[in-house]
Order: C-alpha cells, then sequence, then structure tokens
C-alpha cells in the first residue's frame, strides 16, 4: 500500500 | 506603526474561512511589501501559504518586518461582528505588538467598531518552497474542483490523480466501489472562468488524501478558477489565486517506500 508523506520530507526548513 | 485598510473587508472574512480548519495558530508576517502567511496543518501533511501584496490595501503602510501570532479561531469571532460590506482596517503597534486592533466601518462610515484582539508568540518552523517546474498544471473551475472532491468523498478517502495531454481524471476505489471524474480540456474564449486547461510536460499519477483536498476547497469562493500543479513523488501544489494575492495549498502525497 501506499503511506501518507509528510509535508517536510520534501521541502526542507527555512 | 503597521496599518493596512482593506475596502474589500469580506475578502479578509474569505481569507480566514479558507485556513481556519487547517491551521489553529498562525503568524502573519508583516512586511514593508504585504502580508503573508505560512503555517502547517497539525499533522504536518498539509501547508497553507497566503500572501496578500501591499499595494491591494488603501492605504498600508508598515515600516518594519514584525509578525502577528494569532490564534484564528479567535480572530475569526471578531470577524463575525464585521459587516460583509464593512471597511476593514488592521492596526498594531510593530515595536510592542501583543495586540492586534481591528476597524469596522460601514460603507456610510456612520457606524465604526473597534476589537483588540490579543496575540500569541507562536513559534513556528517555516519550509523553503522552492520554485518548481511543475510536470503538469491544471486550471479548472474551482467550482468543479469542489465538486469533484465532495462527489468522491461518497466512495473513498483517497483519490488518484492522473493527468495526460488529453484529461485530467479523479479515480476513487473504497468498501463500496469506485468512482471516477475526468475532464478534457476546453476553452471558452467568452467565458474563461469556465475553461480548463492542461500544460503538460510528462503524465503524471499521484494518490492523496480527499480529506484535505476538500478542505482546500475552501478557498473557492476566493477565485473562479483553481491551479493544480503535479509532479511527481512531489507534494501537489492547489492555488486560488485573487486580485490582491494568492492562497497556496501543499499537500504530501501518498506514496509507496
Amino acid at each position: 500500500g501506499l503511506n501518507q508523506k509528510r509535508i517536510a520530507w520534501f521541502y526542507l526548513p527555512k | 506603526m503597521f496599518e493596512a485598510r482593506l475596502t474589500q473587508g469580506a475578502l479578509l472574512k474569505r481569507l480566514l474561512d479558507s485556513v481556519k480548519e487547517l491551521v489553529t495558530d498562525a503568524n502573519f508576517d508583516c512586511s514593508e511589501t504585504g502580508i503573508s502567511l505560512q503555517a502547517m496543518d497539525n499533522s504536518h501533511v498539509a501547508l497553507v501559504s497566503l500572501s496578500l501584496r501591499a499595494e491591494g490595501f488603501n492605504p498600508y503602510r508598515c515600516d518594519r518586518g514584525f509578525s502577528l501570532g494569532v490564534n484564528l479561531n479567535s480572530l475569526n469571532k471578531i470577524m463575525k461582528c464585521a459587516g460583509n460590506e464593512d471597511v476593514i482596517t488592521l492596526k498594531a503597534d510593530d515595536s510592542s505588538a501583543d495586540s492586534l486592533c481591528l476597524l469596522f466601518e460601514n460603507s456610510s462610515n456612520e457606524r465604526v467598531s473597534e476589537y483588540e484582539l490579543k496575540l500569541m508568540d507562536i513559534d513556528q518552523e517555516h519550509l523553503s518552497i522552492p520554485e518548481t517546474d511543475y510536470d503538469a498544471t491544471v486550471m479548472m473551475p474551482s467550482a468543479e474542483f469542489q465538486r469533484i472532491c465532495r462527489d468522491l468523498m461518497v466512495v473513498s478517502e483517497s483519490v488518484t490523480i492522473d493527468v495526460s495531454k488529453d484529461e485530467i481524471k479523479f479515480t476513487a476505489e473504497g468498501e463500496l466501489g469506485t468512482g471516477n471524474v475526468k475532464l478534457k480540456p476546453t476553452s471558452t474564449i467568452d467565458k474563461p472562468e469556465e475553461s480548463i486547461t492542461i500544460e503538460l510536460g510528462q503524465t503524471v499519477s499521484l494518490q492523496f488524501s480527499l480529506k484535505y483536498l476538500s478542505n482546500f476547497t475552501r478557498g473557492t469562493p476566493l477565485s473562479d478558477q483553481v491551479m493544480l500543479c503535479l509532479s511527481d513523488n512531489m507534494p501537489l501544489l492547489v492555488e486560488y489565486k485573487m486580485d490582491i494575492g494568492y492562497i497556496r495549498y501543499y499537500l504530501a502525497p501518498k506514496v509507496g517506500d
């Protein structure tokens, strides 16, 4: 199945 | 000193409606170029980014950059005291901003009400979202997108979005059965608000939670059209453009490990 990723998995903190 | 006067006060009500279900506390970052907000939802799956240009206000004054930490439920309660036709002015002392003053004036200027909202310190992580060339960019009527999300929630909590040159397809599969909606590009020159356009670099297929997408469609009253931007293994961008700026929602996809 597919897993729900978190948004911070894709974008770095500023 | 910070002061921002918005002739179309109802816009502020609609903006608040479009973020308050997703985020409870947020910093409004004020600078001389305008007001912006970036916040993740509690589960850190979605992110909302709001930008309002200084030119959209009359007048707009912000001497130096600072943040207004706002509980959106409290702000919403106060905003309910504003009439739909009211002019709304936001004021704060940027050196010791512990409260936000909201001034509501009716169109004939006979009734003026003033509220003070206590502010809070919000420690918020900001993510850096780079300019992205998406594989697929789709523009469609915002009401259509809202309807698709609402309809497919009957079938499943997830939706797969497939974009090809010829169509965008929304598919849901659940215990009761399946459902899908396909839209083809149309160009209605006399009614641009009803047009559907697809710009495609390469085909994409991604799966998202309908609960969040449905939440994003609270932005529908802000714009006739919505823009969906998709790239393989990247968050979906859902954007509602306004005369004064934009609201962007980002949603992390469901992906295999």
